[in-house]
């Protein structure tokens, strides 16, 4: 289960505030992935005082707006990688970053597809550059895409483009998921399906023997 | 706050380390203090007895001076937990609200009638003991799926609860941590940045490790 709690001081409508944070939870929460799970408890409380004076808030289309609800998509993205760092038995996060697709999101579904793959998860616990299953993640996403116009990098390495896969140095790839693993930090897999517009990313972790162990005990 | 407060309050931000926040780049400064960043919230986080095993702190609490503009998203699961359902519709009769009670060890998930029952009567506990209408304090619960809340426990650690809150970092701090369950660390942020060329606060606190798939709505 993820619980979220997050309040504001910013003087904001009630219907303006639902719809932003209905956003902000698409671009953060909604977008992250430890086991494919979905809780029966998953929640997001967002309270908002309009304590500090600040201009009132009574249109999407403001700038003020769009101010507050780039502010409230970053603490709810900072909160949510959090979680995906912090998967059980996790030893590094994945972020997913696809862009080029039709819009947000597509993109978006496609970033979670891959980040929820167990094939890809255990691929990067095994430290194992393994483009093919990062590739069948983004083509079961359920977004039309030609597969000649994919392209996967894992950080700044390409290991396939226009849907050809490309020599690269195995080791150093293999190295890069090494580092991560070790210093608890973040793998970048990279995705492009075609020239759209649409940018997403999703969040997760890698799969460990742990995950099963822990769940495997925490038992009701 | 009271010395004795202060100590409970700083034991509960030990048990375990803070999430490193990967902040997204923008016009936005992080800042100390989780949920009581901004102005008008307090929070904390005590032992209420709610946990199988430890005394890590498990029962938390956000409250708002004035009546808060109010927002929820629920789980998409149709086996909602009562607090889900609770809040669901509270929601969908009030624009505002003024507390929510988080408690961890038990969900509160697939316990039928009488565990919608204990959502009521923990609401209208911290509602009387804050002089609020039941309808102004949500819930939320995270645990063990399947089993009820340690009601009587939780009842009876409400008014030390609402003693211990504070507008400082330690009360964020404290909160987070009680909302935890399998995480190995705490997840609080805390942001300034302007709004209208006013300075305005966004803060949060979060947990979550295992059963992660949100399809929120």
């Amino acid at each position: 289960t993820m619980l979220g709690v997050v309040t504001t001081d910013a003087l904001v409508t009630s219907d303006v505030w639902r719809k932003m944070v209905k956003t902000a939870v698409n671009r953060s929460f909604n977008q992250i992935t430890v086991d494919g799970d979905s809780s029966t408890n998953d929640t997001v409380i967002a309270l908002a005082s309009g304590i500090s004076g600040s201009t009132a808030i009574s249109s999407l289309d403001s700038f003020e707006a769009t101010q507050l609800q780039a502010c409230l998509d970053a603490v709810m993205q900072g909160l949510a990688k959090s979680i995906a760092w912090d998967g059980e038995g996790a030893t590094c996060l994945i972020e997913v970053s696809v862009t080029g697709a039709n819009n947000e999101a597509d993109a978006a579904k496609v970033a979670r597809s891959v980040a929820a793959s167990s094939l890809v998860k255990a691929a990067v616990y095994g430290r194992d550059p393994n483009w093919g299953r990062i590739a069948c993640g983004a083509g079961y996403a359920g977004v039309p895409f030609s597969q000649n116009e994919l392209r996967i990098a894992l950080g700044d390495i390409l290991l396939m483009d226009g849907g050809q896969p490309l020599p690269f140095d195995r080791n150093a790839a293999s190295d890069y998921l090494k580092g991560a693993g070790e210093t608890h930090g973040t793998v970048e897999i990279h995705i492009s399906i075609g020239n759209g517009q649409g940018r997403g990313q999703a969040w997760g972790c890698d799969l460990s023997y742990d995950y099963v162990k822990i769940n495997a005990e925490y038992t009701t | 706050v009271s010395n004795n407060n202060t100590t409970t309050i700083l034991e509960a931000a030990k048990y375990i380390p803070a999430a490193p926040i990967l902040l997204p780049e923008g016009p936005w400064e992080q800042i100390p203090g989780g949920v009581t960043a901004a102005k008008g919230f307090k929070a904390a986080g005590m032992y209420g007895g709610l946990r199988a095993k430890g005394e890590k702190p498990d029962l938390a609490l956000v409250t708002c001076d004035v009546d808060a503009v109010a927002a929820g998203v629920f789980t998409l699961n149709v086996v909602a937990a009562a607090p889900v359902l609770y809040c669901r519709n509270v929601l969908d009769i009030s624009k505002t609200a003024r507390a929510v009670l988080v408690n961890a060890g038990q969900a509160n998930a697939a316990t039928g009638d009488l565990g919608y029952q204990d959502v009521i009567e923990c609401a209208s506990a911290v509602a009387k003991l804050l002089q609020l209408r039941p309808e102004e304090v949500l819930i939320e619960s995270t645990g063990v799926i399947g089993q009820r809340i340690k009601k009587d426990a939780l009842l009876k650690s409400l008014p030390s609860l609402i003693k211990l809150l504070s507008s400082t970092t330690e009360g964020a701090d404290a909160a987070a941590v009680a909302i935890t369950t399998t995480d190995l660390v705490c997840k609080s942020v805390a942001v300034e940045t302007e709004v209208g060329g006013t300075k305005i606060r966004v803060g949060g606190m979060a947990k979550g490790s295992g059963m992660i798939h949100p399809n929120m709505a």
